[in-house]
């Protein structure tokens, strides 16, 4: 399994 | 201006002890309704955020707002001169470079004060969307940290599986495989010692241990930890902290490659 990022959930504002 | 004031340094110290470990650094976020952090770990696999409401201090001011961008590390280093029955006293002038910490004995016969560099940082913020979960488990911290620690030694993640029936934490590695199976209460003595379930969709996920027992670093904050979990989306785990706010923990899940 890999690991994801939380940036990929949750955009930068 | 900013001066916020706490009478027992104890909730600050546990909160320090609830980040330090999964941030080096982060910015304290001052105004007038309190203190906010939010901040990644170095990897980027969990999001840590933190609300001190300004009703929860002793005292508390803030003319004007104020990011104070810390060194953890350092600030845990300073909460550590402070007694537990201390009270503690933040205070930054605006614009300034540093922040004192001033912590009191209770009788006022001992004043200390320790004066700390801040940090320029330039951290990323991220847009937390509202979300209607599909699973909510609530147990108490205790028995979370536990469950944590225990299967860590079988494997790096945990599978959070939760039904209507109940909760279902597992791990599996090189010595074998194990299972913990929570039953929603039907009736405790103590509310604190409940597992109550709230499910719309049974949701079942993988998540890294390491992360995990970092978040039970928080333990000592609350005696009940609630976790959220939607199939997808990262996990939440809020610890309530009495009368002054909460932390939240975000953590990504794992995904077959």
């Amino acid at each position: 399994m890999s690991q994801k990022s939380i940036t990929s959930f949750f955009k930068i504002t | 201006m900013f001066e916020a004031r706490l009478l027992r340094s104890s909730i600050l110290k546990k909160v320090l002890e609830a980040i330090k470990d999964l941030l080096t650094q982060a910015t304290f976020d001052c105004d007038d309704n309190g203190i906010q952090l939010q901040a990644m770990d170095n990897s980027h696999v969990s999001l840590v955020s933190l609300t001190l409401r300004a009703d929860g201090f002793d005292k508390y001011r803030c003319d004007r707002n104020i990011s104070l961008g810390m060194n953890l590390s350092s600030m845990s280093k300073i909460l550590k001169c402070a007694g537990d029955k201390d009270t503690v006293t933040m205070k930054a002038q605006d614009n300034a470079d540093t922040v004192t910490f001033v912590f009191e004995s209770p009788n006022q016969e001992k004043v200390s004060d320790y004066e700390m560099k801040l940090m320029n940082l330039d951290l990323e913020h991220l847009g937390i969307p509202e979300t209607e979960y599909s699973c909510t488990i609530r147990l108490s911290s205790a028995e979370f940290a536990r469950i944590c620690r225990d299967l860590s030694q079988f494997g790096e993640s945990i599978v959070i599986s939760c039904t209507k029936e109940g909760v279902r934490f597992s791990a599996s590695g090189d010595i074998g495989s194990a299972n913990i199976a929570l039953a929603q209460t039907a009736s405790v003595d103590k509310e604190e010692e409940a597992v109550v379930i709230e499910m719309e969709e049974p949701v079942t996920l993988t998540f890294a241990c390491q992360y995990l027992n970092y978040f039970t670093k928080a333990t000592s904050l609350s005696p009940q930890v609630q976790l959220s979990m939607s199939a997808d989306v990262p996990l939440v785990v809020e610890y309530r902290i009495p009368d002054i706010g909460h932390i939240r923990y975000y953590l990504a899940p794992k995904i077959d490659d």
